[in-house]
This record gives C-alpha cells, sequence and structure tokens, in this order.
C-alpha cells in the first residue's frame, strides 16, 4: 500500500499542479 | 473546510480573501491564488493539505470561470495594478491615521491587510524594494500599534 499510496499523492501533485498552470496561462 | 496546520501562513490571506469576495472579487482571486501558490510550496503531500489544495483549486477555477471577462484576471499587468493600489490605498489611509494619532482597530486591521496584499503581489513576480520596505513597515506597525493598546501604552 506504501508504493500506491505515493503513486496516488504524486499523480494528485502533479493534477494540481497542470491545474495551476493552466489557470495561470489563461491569464 | 478546516485548515490543516501546515498550511497555517497562508490563513490570514484565505480569510482576507473572504472578506473581499463580494466587495472586491478580483482581490478574494489573488488571494487565494497567492495561498494556492504558496501553500503548494508548504506541503501538498499529505493527504489532508492535498484534499485543501484541490478544493481551493476548484474554487479558483470556479471564480475564474465567474470573472474571466474582467480585464483584471484575463491580463496580470491589470491584475497586478489592481492589487497594488488596492494594497497601497489602505496603506495609506492607515499611515494618515497613524500620523493623526488616531489608533483604533481598523487603522491596525488596514495596515495589516496591506502587508498580506503585498505578499500577494508576489503572484505577479519579485516585489520592487519599495513595496518590500512597504510590507516590512505596515507589517511592523500593525504588530506595534497592536500591542500598545493591548497593554494601554499610546502608541509614538
Amino acid at each position: 500500500t506504501g508504493s500506491v499510496g505515493t503513486s496516488v499523492a504524486s499523480a494528485e501533485q502533479d493534477e494540481l499542479s497542470s491545474r495551476l498552470a493552466k489557470l495561470r496561462d489563461q491569464m | 473546510m478546516a485548515l490543516p496546520a501546515q498550511l497555517r501562513s497562508i490563513q490570514h490571506h484565505l480569510r482576507t480573501a473572504q472578506e473581499h469576495e463580494n466587495r472586491d472579487p478580483v482581490v478574494a482571486y489573488y488571494c487565494r491564488l497567492y495561498a494556492m501558490q504558496t501553500g503548494m510550496k508548504l506541503d501538498s503531500k499529505t493527504p489532508e493539505c492535498r484534499k485543501f489544495l484541490v478544493k481551493l483549486m476548484d474554487q479558483l477555477e470556479s471564480m475564474k470561470q465567474e470573472l474571466g471577462d474582467n480585464d483584471s484576471i484575463s491580463q496580470e499587468v491589470v491584475g497586478n495594478a489592481h492589487i497594488e493600489n488596492y494594497a497601497l490605498k489602505m496603506f495609506l489611509y492607515a499611515d494618515n491615521e497613524d500620523r493623526a494619532g488616531r489608533f483604533h482597530k481598523n487603522m491596525i486591521k488596514s495596515f495589516y491587510t496591506a502587508s498580506l496584499l503585498l505578499d500577494v503581489l508576489s503572484v505577479f513576480g519579485e516585489l520592487s524594494e519599495e513595496n518590500i520596505q512597504h510590507r516590512k513597515y505596515a507589517r511592523w506597525k500593525a504588530t506595534y500599534v497592536h500591542n500598545c493598546l493591548k497593554t494601554g501604552e499610546t502608541p509614538v
């Protein structure tokens, strides 16, 4: 479960980063 | 949603956003954008922080939808001027009260909110030396006058 948890966490982090980048690009 | 302890340093920026929700949605938007960017640097690993930041991002995206046609949101340079003017307006109000020897909660809050909004300016890039000084002075003054009023001293 440790490695699965970590990969879920980093996937969500990546998604947050790309959403933030998209929000800023549209500015 | 309760703010996780790891993100406590953005709580006042988020509160300022709430206070400006209707008064000035552009200020609310950029306070949340600053909180989002800062929050991701602070902790986007622990589940409760990630959950909080996802909610904050949802809020930012829906604000973006609502305010999208506002130049202050669609053009960074306009947004920068909007926030900077607003911050300096708050700073000048508090500074005038201070020089007139009128010490009260409103002027303390104006100094403090001005310092928070100068933090928010950093979403547009490096702060100017002048704004760094303004921010330092405003935060110091807010703390100094607050402590004086608490102990019953007259601020100088």
